[in-house]
């Protein structure tokens, strides 16, 4: 089963 | 003070169209190079992020660099008031809490003014780094958007598959399976209806459709979407607006526990 990623864990916060 | 122009209401209209059903409140920001905007929707899966340049509008006067905070739902309501042909102005005070749209018809027989109220808004904003892809695909956008829709009705997920010369989206489901292949064109009189595929090494990744269905609201922008793939990345879904700027998505992909 694939589990969706959060954008979060790609993109970090300005 | 913030005044823009722009000789079509119908571009504004149809961006708006775009966002609406991913995000809520979303931040314009206005400085001298134009209008943006960032947003992740609300369960943080996508971005995303619209540019639309100063060279683009008929004119744009910016004195100081402004945040419009907006609710997407009324400022898309308002929208709907213009008629495609409509020039449209967008003007807001430098600390006002106002943003007010005024919509002139062709002929100059007919001006509207609408005055929406602005929020207080804390958007995050993300980096999203400068890189290169393993793979873009560029292909009619009407494509795409059918291609999402018709999936949809097999899974809740697109596996795609990009090797050279083509790509595969394939979804399975309770129902059964189905798999969508496109190969690159080999001869196009018309640029949009041109498929393009790039391939600096094969990717196969896994989203949710869902979020793709919403990104083809933007179809009506754009002739042709890019798609930008690499392995373990988010998939760019870009639709770029003729002389004006683009909407880019950015989707997180399904990965393996």
């Amino acid at each position: 089963e694939k589990k969706q990623k959060s954008i979060l864990s790609f993109f970090n916060k300005t | 003070m913030f005044e823009c122009r722009l000789p079509k209401a119908e571009v504004l209209k149809k961006t708006m169209d775009a966002l609406k059903d991913l995000i809520k409140e979303a931040v314009w920001d206005v400085s001298a190079q134009g209008l943006s905007l960032q947003s992740m929707d609300s369960s943080h899966v996508s971005l995303v992020q619209v540019t639309l340049r100063t060279e683009g509008f008929d004119t744009f006067r910016c004195d100081k660099n402004i945040a419009l905070g907006v609710n997407m739902d009324t400022m898309q309501k308002l929208m709907k008031c213009a008629s495609n042909d409509d020039n449209i102005t967008l003007k807001s005070e430098d600390n006002g809490d106002l943003l007010s749209l005024i919509f002139e018809s062709p002929n100059g027989e007919k001006t509207s003014e609408y005055e929406m109220k602005l929020m207080d808004l804390d958007i995050e904003q993300l980096g999203i780094p400068d890189q290169e892809y393993s793979c873009t695909i560029k292909m009619p956008s009407g494509e795409f958007q059918r291609i999402c829709r018709d999936l949809s009705n097999i899974g809740e997920s697109v596996n795609i598959t990009v090797v050279k010369g083509g790509v595969d989206f394939s979804a399975k489901g309770d129902i059964g399976n189905a798999k969508i292949h496109v190969t690159e064109s080999s001869n196009v009189d018309n640029e949009k209806d041109a498929v393009t595929v790039e391939v600096n090494e094969p990717v196969n990744l896994t989203f949710a459709l869902r979020y793709l269905n919403f990104f083809t609201k933007a179809t009506p922008l754009s002739g042709q979407v890019s798609l930008s793939i690499s392995p373990d990345v988010p998939l760019v879904v870009a639709y770029e607006i003729e002389d004006l700027g683009h909407v880019k998505y950015f989707l997180a992909p399904k990965i393996e526990n």
